[in-house]
């Protein structure tokens, strides 16, 4: 199961419908400070269904929602979709047989969020029923974010022992 | 819950012995517990970058304790390993030499998993195939652009 | 000590919003008080970089953070001057243009007081006028060694 | 008041006498990770009269004594001194007619810290006294340690709040 392609609109610094594509193995993201780069992870976990706006590193979930810039106003509703190629039948269950699988999340000013899974609507809890197994999902560590290094290395022994519970 | 909790320590407890030295050159390390009660008990971090002593992780130094805490993320991400990894600049306080090291696992952790790096450090940048630019031209507004290493130099100093 | 604490509070306000847009290239920075009552008040801090709105440091990217704590921190620096500033890689999270401005700001530090940067970034070696080698040939014992900016390209690199 | 050299021996890493010299307005200090770099700010804030192990990244005191390597075994004392240019009589009080100023500090493996100033035994309360109104102090803001930054950021408002009051 390859990840092909993040399309994202109206989230946080991507205003515009952007998509980013992967078509190597190792894959450099690049940029200044500040350009819109951790954004990018941010959006895999929230349509990967992250429910905590203070992991998003927001106050409340519409934080994640274009709020403006000195030359745009801000929008209304926010959109990620992961495009995955499943053709060797990665993933179980139902979308076992699709060589193609989108995941898609919208969130719009009224708080509502909206999944889809090739454009069906489902719950959340397919979302997550549908990683499940695969390694993926909104806190998987296949995430490494911004300063968890440096959580990981300040951290109890106590902590360290969440980090392992959370992963088996 | 606790057969589960044992076997997945004894099993990143492996894989962070294993990772430790390729990232480090050399050297060893290891997980140990802080009590012999299963359900309670906490874990330590036991590093010895090459020719030094055994140490707890708060006596290394700042990029010591860096790579031994990759070292333990590449161990869980084994644990349960997804179709593609993301870091965000986990080469911020290495140097050259222990990026090189890094570099290298990239590559053998993407014989079996997708690898998209976020970084400013052009040795990295040189060491992935294909280069992602976000830039942000319009202020506020983030777009992306396709670079090749030497453009992606040049967006990193503009 | 109230008034002690509400004049160091507006004096390092002062100096944090002077330096912040000399380190960002534009942009503007201020402290805020949670409360009315000197004596229990916390302080936040809000942050615009050039081009974007205002926001507190949290919403911020992680390079910006790294600029406004640093910008804070020279603030701090100027409300009891020493004879010398010493840092520690605070450039590491930083992208080549905000290293550059990080140089002119310890430039003009510098007219007074001596400035010590431990660092990895080849730009801001190449800013200092003299540069210390610290090196463990032999494994756990640190020696000084002298060296010019290409042999610390080099050290670095070993 | 200009810092000339720090000489350290037994101290951490450098279990050798070694001199670092300062000789330039602005000095670049360069090496490998793990090579001692964090470990000359450490002297410099012992030798001022730092007093909690923690903060020198230590469980006690004694962790600051070289305690050897794979070809070296441990040494039994410490040594710190730093050495300033007082020719514009910057420090105040009784060194202010001294053109050179040394402070030393050592400590043995029983525990006992002794300071000096220009080879006189000294109290610490006296290093603590010289150095007031100069803006240099173990815990001054002339110092930022590695990781300094990242805490300042994450620190919540009360806490920005404690480091302003320290400052005053
Ligand atoms: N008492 C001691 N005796 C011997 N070695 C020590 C002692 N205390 C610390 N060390 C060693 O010093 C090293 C750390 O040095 P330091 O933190 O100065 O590195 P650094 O040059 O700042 O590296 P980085 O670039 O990663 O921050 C550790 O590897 C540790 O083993
Ligand atoms: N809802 C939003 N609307 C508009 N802009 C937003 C929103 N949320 C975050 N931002 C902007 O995104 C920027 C942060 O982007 P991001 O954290 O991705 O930067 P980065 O490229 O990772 O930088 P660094 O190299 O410093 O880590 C901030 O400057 C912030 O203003
Ligand atoms: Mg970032
Ligand atoms: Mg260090």
């Amino acid at each position: 199961m390859k990840l092909k392609k993040i399309a994202v609109s109206g989230f946080k610094s991507f205003v515009d419908q952007t998509n980013v594509r992967f078509s190597a193995q190792i894959v450099g993201v690049v940029g200044p400070n500040g350009c819109g780069k951790s954004n990018i992870i941010d959006a895999v976990r929230w349509v990967m269904g992250e429910s905590s706006a203070k992991l998003l590193r927001g106050d409340s979930m519409e934080d994640v929602i274009f709020n403006g810039s000195s030359t745009r106003k801000p929008v209304g509703r926010a959109s990620v979709e992961l495009l995955f190629d499943n053709s060797l039948g990665r993933i179980k269950g139902y979308y076992q047989s699709f060589s193609e699988i989108s995941v898609k999340r919208i969130l719009g000013r009224d708080g509502k969020s909206d999944y889809r899974i090739n454009d069906k609507r489902v719950r959340r809890k397919d979302v997550l029923d549908m990683f499940r197994g695969t390694g993926l999902g909104p806190r998987s560590y296949s995430i490494i974010e911004q300063g968890m290094v440096s959580r990981i290395v300040e951290s109890k022994p106590e902590e360290l022992r969440a980090f392992v519970e959370e992963a088996a | 819950t606790r057969v589960r909790f044992e076997e997945t320590y004894t099993i990143l407890n492996k894989n962070f012995s294993n990772y430790f030295p390729k990232l480090f050159g050399g050297g060893k390390a290891s997980l140990s517990l802080t009590s012999d009660d299963w359900l309670t008990t906490g874990i330590t971090v036991l590093a010895q970058p090459p020719g030094k002593r055994n140490s707890t992780i708060h006596l290394l130094s700042g990029g010591e304790k860096a790579l031994t805490a990759v070292s333990l993320l590449f161990g869980l991400f084994e644990l349960n390993p997804a179709p593609f990894c993301i870091m965000d600049e986990v080469d911020a306080p290495l140097d050259d030499a222990n990026v090189d090291r890094f570099c290298d696992t990239l590559r053998s952790l993407s014989q079996h998993a997708q690898i998209i790096v976020i970084t400013h450090n052009k040795i990295t940048m040189q060491a992935a195939n294909n280069l992602i630019g976000v830039t942000m031209n319009e202020p506020g507004v983030s777009r992306i652009v396709s670079v090749d290493v030497e453009r992606a130099i040049e967006l990193v100093e503009s």
